[in-house]
């Protein structure tokens, strides 16, 4: 469902923050990226989830090479393929948290009640179910986090990628969140989780590691 | 350095976010805060850092009651008193890795070029001497929560508060932020760290754990 093939990835023409990637990503895998700060992870998860185009080198996505695709046939690949946890949140400031996770289900083409109601229960799994109404500054650092969680899931995408998505939590919140995750895999879905989280990382079937923009290790079913 | 007593919090009339914390913290002494997310920790810090103030209790730092100072003279004790990583990082979007460093140097009544000499002191010790002229968009997650840890023990402050100052590093980059800490600690600042990382909370010599907006445990030196 992910190619890629020699990806680069050069900022202001002097930081290589990749340095050829290949990476192949199976239907219904789970794996972890791991790695040291700064190392080019979450470079790779904007290459895998099409947010940003690489210096050189191929990304193919449920078989579509993205290279080839316009900005607005990319956007609609991603609205109906991707969901995304982001390092620092990007939830909306103005919306409250159900709201925001509400918009995470906004292609689906279901009713705002109904997607209302889909994100209710989606915060109640993370052990939100009595923050609904709060605005992103009205709630805690992990908080904030769980909602970014909850707004990726709501939507129930074939592809879901997460960075660092427990770095805010404590070992309880967090497995809430892992249990999310499983349970998401086990119905089909293909997770790429970033995770400075060792225990994390061994609990997924497979783990890239990542080092100095490349890919170091590969280690795990649907490898080598 | 640090006296809470019976200190509540309440945000909004609604939301009791610390409901009758008491708390002593004496001088040179490098404790964790722990507890779950959403629990009140990162409040607890705002009360102790003088950033917000109790909905009632008193809150005593350096000695003044912060309750009968003005915003000036809160912001000066601020200045002289406190160093801050904030659990958001909270960095000047337009400077610098370097220049967000050697504004944390401010208030020493340094000229600029020996705040940045110390700054890229700092910034070399948490790994990010090759970054040092990269703004915060420029640089991963990680790397962005060094520069906010850097910044915070620049002005060598004689009290220190670390929200999560690991929580998006992987083991070595955390590992030097531990040993900045460390060395502080051992020159004679007061400490205290908020984390989800027992590792560390094993590591301060004294651990105090909140729950529910109280605190739960207070274990290790300096306690009952
Ligand atoms: N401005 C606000 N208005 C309403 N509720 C708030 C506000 N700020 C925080 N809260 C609530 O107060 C509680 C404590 O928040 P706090 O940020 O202190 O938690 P925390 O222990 O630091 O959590 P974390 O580990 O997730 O960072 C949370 O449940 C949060 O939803
Ligand atoms: N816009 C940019 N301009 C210049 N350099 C950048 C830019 N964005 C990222 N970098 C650099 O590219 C490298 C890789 O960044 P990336 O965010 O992929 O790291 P990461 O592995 O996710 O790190 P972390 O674990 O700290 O989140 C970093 O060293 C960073 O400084
Ligand atoms: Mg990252
Ligand atoms: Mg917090």
């Amino acid at each position: 469902v992910v190619r890629l093939t020699d990806v680069r990835k050069v900022y202001g023409g002097q930081v290589e923050a990749l340095r050829g990637v290949n990476l192949v990503i199976e239907e219904g895998e789970m794996l972890a990226i791991v790695g040291p700060s700064g190392s080019g992870k979450s470079t790779l998860l904007h290459m895998i989830g099409t947010l940003d185009r690489p210096t050189s080198g191929e990304v193919s996505v449920a078989g579509h090479r993205v290279g080839e695709l316009s900005d607005r046939e990319l956007s609609a690949l991603r609205a109906r393929h991707l969901g995304f946890v982001f390092q620092q949140f990007h939830l909306a400031p103005g919306a409250t948290a159900l709201d925001n996770v509400a918009d995470g289900a906004l292609y689906g083409g279901l009713p705002l009640r109904e997607r209302r109601e889909r994100a209710a229960a989606a915060l109640e799994r993370v052990g939100l179910g009595h923050r609904l109404g709060h605005r992103p500054h009205q709630l805690s650092g992990g908080e904030q986090q769980r909602v970014a969680v909850a707004r990726a899931v709501v939507a129930d995408p074939p592809l879901l990628l997460a960075d660092e998505p427990t770095g805010n939590l404590d070992s309880a919140a967090g497995a809430e969140v892992l249990e999310v995750l499983r349970v998401l895999h086990t119905s089909g879905t293909t997770i790429a989780i970033i995770t400075h989280d060792m225990e994390i990382a061994a609990w997924t079937p497979r783990r890239v590691r990542v080092r100095d923009g490349l890919i170091a290790a590969d280690e795990g079913p649907s490898t080598g």
